[in-house]
């Protein structure tokens, strides 16, 4: 079982695409959960969830009045269960300021369903708030989307420097799992000397499988269908189903 | 004098790039000051400024150790001048969870200079937090860009609900100006789909000059250059040059 928390405080550099579309990959042979901790609510939408005001949500797992297993949902089409997300989830952070233990909210809920999934994939908000830092203190690895922007360079060290003080403080064990360069534009130079900067910064540490821009993957959320759903034979669902293979590989050798 | 809050809580829609190449472009006839209150601190290094560990930032405007004057920065080759941000910034809302009037913070600190400038642009973090609030109370007007993608759609009804709640309780006179099309491919679809809906939803308020995606504006932060600079025959430059003029012949009308 390993949790992974998808964490970039730079906004639209494909968190959640690379959740929903990994994830999705992912389910094909493994339990997989998807836990939404953006208050956008992006993952739950884009895997075709509709706003409901009842429903409950991760808040509600933070704020500690409902078990994750009251929370979660099972998507009708794909094998994949989801912890949706709500807008109030915005307001987490200062309602839990004097909480103490406050960043192991996630990390308890999550504990009654670790055994029931191989793989616990968590979509973070781009901020680098008590909301991922939750996210980082619940998860067994981080995975970093990098877009191939020279923007995208800038909060790099600032993240890195995040994981550090969560894994001294609260979560010895955390590790950066890889570096996944998105929306790669083979027709620009800019693209290659991001990637070649990355892969300087982080040597060793970014995975091989390089996702492109491709239109597919910014219309399937209007669907509600993963890529590997909604457009199949695309250069990112290629992309993704490559990205899956390196992953779950690579949890072999562990 | 018009204070402008460049706002969107989805991440990665092109409000930094706004504000450069918009401030630039105002900046050619009218007295500009641009105002950094995302902790990223992009619009800072966009504009050629290094990290300076010593400077005084808005972090220090909202805490009130510090006036407006000593943080402002003149940029050495433009005609616009700054006040940095810092990533000190992102713990601002925690810090000032218990103060009395903590929205009002930089409404009262940018008084000081309203006198001496016809536009301060403020752009701000992915997020719907404290500091997009105090920016929304420091407007006049709120500057919305949205990129052509349907998961940019998503948090626009939450985004003027905020704005409405802002001008109930905190601002008055607080109005939308508009919203900016970004990232426009005429070879999908999708685009042309954004940009129909987002014209149903906002009747009236959608700016003509639509921003095409250009990689000459991806590039031009790494070299802390505005795209008017960098590459002034671009048709990212072109776009946020049209926008500018629209403003200004908007603003006329006032
Ligand atoms: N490889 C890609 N090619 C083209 N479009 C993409 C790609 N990956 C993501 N997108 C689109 O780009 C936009 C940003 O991606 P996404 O929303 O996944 O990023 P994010 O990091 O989760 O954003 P936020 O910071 O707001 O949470 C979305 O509209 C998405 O559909
Ligand atoms: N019209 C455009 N064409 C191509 N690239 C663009 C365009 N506008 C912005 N970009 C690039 O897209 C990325 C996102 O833009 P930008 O950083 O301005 O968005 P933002 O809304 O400020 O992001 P954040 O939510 O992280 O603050 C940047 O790398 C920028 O250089
Ligand atoms: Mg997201
Ligand atoms: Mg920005």
């Amino acid at each position: 079982m390993t949790t992974y928390a998808i964490v970039n405080q730079k906004g639209g550099v494909g968190k959640t695409t690379s959740v929903i579309s990994l994830g999705a990959f992912l389910a094909e042979k493994f339990r997989v959960l998807i836990v939404d901790l953006d208050p956008q609510a992006n993952a739950t939408s884009g895997l075709g969830f509709e706003r409901h005001p009842d429903r409950l949500t991760t808040y509600d797992l933070l704020l500690k009045e409902s078990a994750a297993e009251a929370i979660k949902v099972a998507h009708p089409h794909f094998r994949i269960d989801v912890l949706p997300a709500a807008p109030d989830l915005a307001g987490a952070e200062v309602e839990l300021v004097q909480a103490i233990g406050r960043e192991y909210r996630l990390r308890e809920g999550l504990e009654a369903l670790q055994e029931r999934y191989d793989y616990i994939l968590i979509d973070c908000p781009p901020s680098l708030n008590l909301l991922t830092v939750n996210a980082l203190t619940a998860a067994d690895q981080v995975i970093i989307p990098v877009q191939c922007e020279y923007l995208a360079l800038e909060g790099l060290s600032q993240l890195s420097e995040t994981v550090k003080m969560v894994r001294r403080y609260l979560n010895p064990t955390l590790e950066i799992r890889g570096l996944i360069m998105t929306m790669y534009d083979g027709r620009t130079n800019l693209s290659r000397q991001v990637v070649e900067e990355v892969r300087s910064y982080f040597p060793g540490k970014v995975f091989r499988a390089i996702i492109p821009r491709n239109v597919r993957l910014s219309e399937a959320p209007s669907h509600g269908e993963p890529i590997g759903i909604y457009a199949p034979d695309s250069s990112g669902a290629l992309a993704y189903k490559y990205l899956a293979a390196e992953i779950i590989k690579g949890d072999r050798k562990l």
